[in-house]
């Protein structure tokens, strides 16, 4: 994935079985971003992997305070990145017996 | 600072944890 300088990683183990897991989100390179984001921290959320789209969740950021409109399109593309890679890997982890 | 939770308005809850040191890219 494009180093877009916001973070997303698996926050627990993927079963690849439920849909809602657990992500989390931080800043890693402050420079690639337009606003200031010195001690933002790592946000952990829970995201739906059938149900929810990036963009909605990076809204959800914005309007909660933790990033600047103008930075919402990376960070969709962060978790867009990392769901992508999810969904790949669990496409190719076939079940015994399936 | 410690662990903080925010929860949006349309129900998601976001909790807050520092950003462990070695996860930081090396800042100039």
């Amino acid at each position: 994935a494009e180093d877009t300088g916001v973070r997303v990683e698996l926050a627990e183990e993927d079963d690849g079985k439920k849909s809602a897991i657990a992500l989390k989100l931080w800043v890693e390179d402050p420079k690639k971003l337009k606003g200031k984001y010195k001690d933002t921290g790592v946000i952990e959320f829970s995201y739906d992997l059938e149900t929810e789209v990036p963009d909605g969740v990076a809204q959800e950021m914005v309007e909660s305070g933790f990033f600047l409109e103008s930075d919402a399109k990376i960070v969709a593309k962060s978790i867009r990145d990392r769901v992508a890679l999810i969904k790949w890997r669990r496409e190719r982890t076939v079940a015994p017996g399936e | 600072s410690a662990t903080s939770q925010v929860v949006h308005s349309a129900g998601r809850k976001f909790i807050i944890s520092p950003v462990p040191e070695s996860r930081l890219k090396e800042l100039p």
